[in-house]
């Protein structure tokens, strides 16, 4: 099958599997020497390296910004809305001044596949795969919700004990190697700001937290803030958007990735729910990965600017 | 590979909260295997679940004798992907 050359010709308005996107992050990373770098923040059970772009243009370990896409595996919109991001950013950064100026003072990290074992097996075997695929001892049932695994509130209501479940908490907190290395990198790091976690599907912006109904300290001003992202994502195709706290808007959560981020003191933490826009679900035709990834990176770029004039 | 012939996605809308525990109830179902893609919120948003075809016609009767409206949103799981599949070959070549 033809590969693109070059990521111009990639065609970002269709599905991709795993190695595409791999290669993609290579070529990316090989055009934009002086901006784009790969990390490997670690491996997933089966092997499969933790890809982490890193946009930099110097400094060292500057104020950061996090954004992943794809920890539930079935929700394909999301890993090709974060090819999209990637691209996006270096072809706008020296363009949009906004973004440049972001980028002049801040990095951009942007995990696209986070969870590589689970995208790899909803292309070969199961297209409705959300969870990790590593097998659970004593169960038929494989693989731990990667978003109920956090230390954060884990294993109180709100998740599954049960490894059958599509919530299944896992054995313990960071039992999974894909959220382990994440909250490894962040906690070396010690410089995020801000980590927003890209999920589909149900046109939702929330923030901490799930777990309890104690209102996040910060949650005025994260509450303007989603207000603000969602009225500049609807400002390009009109997609309805519902904000707010995780418990508040759409059910107890617990263990969640974002409730982790914000205890760790990285206040802009953010969980999107990508559109479906009516009646396909995690099956939205490839026709809208494009007007998907243009109306949230416009969410997205409200949070980074909000995130970068309000440094703390 | 997993396939999902006459799977249907179901798209269940509550009038108020005690069909939201009614379909809560169905979630916690097992035996007949739902899948959640949209859970309980509220009772203005609709909750979908993705229903086996070996399970269909209870969860139909179930929703039914509880006169909790619901509608079809995808017909038949398979076809929709085999149409993803056919579109992702289609244009890698």
């Amino acid at each position: 099958l033809a590969q693109p050359r070059n990521t111009d010709s990639f065609d970002f308005s269709r599905y991709h599997t795993i190695s595409e996107i791999y290669s993609f992050q290579d070529m990316l990373v090989a055009e934009n020497p002086n901006l784009v770098s790969k990390i490997v923040i670690g491996s997933s059970y089966e092997g499969r390296p933790l890809n982490v772009l890193k946009f930099s243009t110097g400094g060292t370990n500057r104020p950061a910004i996090w954004i992943d896409t794809g920890i539930h595996s079935r929700e394909w919109v999301t890993q090709a809305s974060g090819t999209w991001f990637a691209k996006k950013i270096v072809t706008d950064y020296g363009r949009d001044p906004a973004l440049t100026a972001i980028l002049n003072k801040m990095d951009i990290f942007l995990e696209i596949v986070t969870n590589p074992d689970g995208f790899a097996y909803t292309h070969s075997s199961n297209r409705m795969w959300r969870k990790t695929r590593k097998p659970n001892p004593g169960s038929s049932c494989a693989g731990v919700d990667p978003n109920r695994n956090w230390d954060s509130g884990f294993g109180g209501p709100g998740a599954s004990s049960n490894p059958c479940s599509e919530t299944y908490r896992g054995p313990r907190a960071h039992s999974e190697s894909e959220v382990k290395s994440i909250v490894d990198f962040v906690k070396s790091h010690g410089n995020f700001k801000a980590f927003i976690s890209i999920h589909s599907y149900s046109q939702m912006l929330l923030y901490p937290f799930g777990y309890t109904k104690t209102p996040a300290k910060d949650q005025a001003e994260l509450h303007n803030l989603a207000q603000r992202a969602i009225t500049d994502l609807a400002s390009l195709y009109g997609t309805r958007y519902r904000y707010g706290s995780i418990i508040n808007t759409i059910y107890q959560a617990s263990g969640g990735t974002i409730d982790w981020t914000y205890e760790q003191g990285i206040k802009y933490s953010y969980t999107f729910e990508l559109r479906d826009t009516g009646r396909y679900g995690f099956i939205l035709p490839a026709n809208q990965i494009i007007p998907t990834a243009q109306e949230t990176w416009l969410a997205l770029m409200a949070i980074m600017n909000h995130t970068y004039n309000n440094p703390y | 590979k997993v396939t999902f012939e006459g799977h249907q996605v179901l798209r269940i809308l509550p009038k108020d909260e005690a069909q939201l525990s009614l379909i809560k109830n169905l979630e916690e179902m097992i035996e007949f295997q739902v899948d959640i893609w949209m859970g309980v919120t509220d009772v203005s948003n609709p909750v979908d679940v993705r229903v086996p075809f070996q399970s269909l016609q209870f969860v139909k009767i179930y929703l039914e004798a509880q006169n909790i409206d619901y509608t079809i949103m995808i017909e038949d799981l398979q076809v929709v992907l085999d149409e993803e599949q056919e579109e992702m070959e289609a244009a890698a070549r």
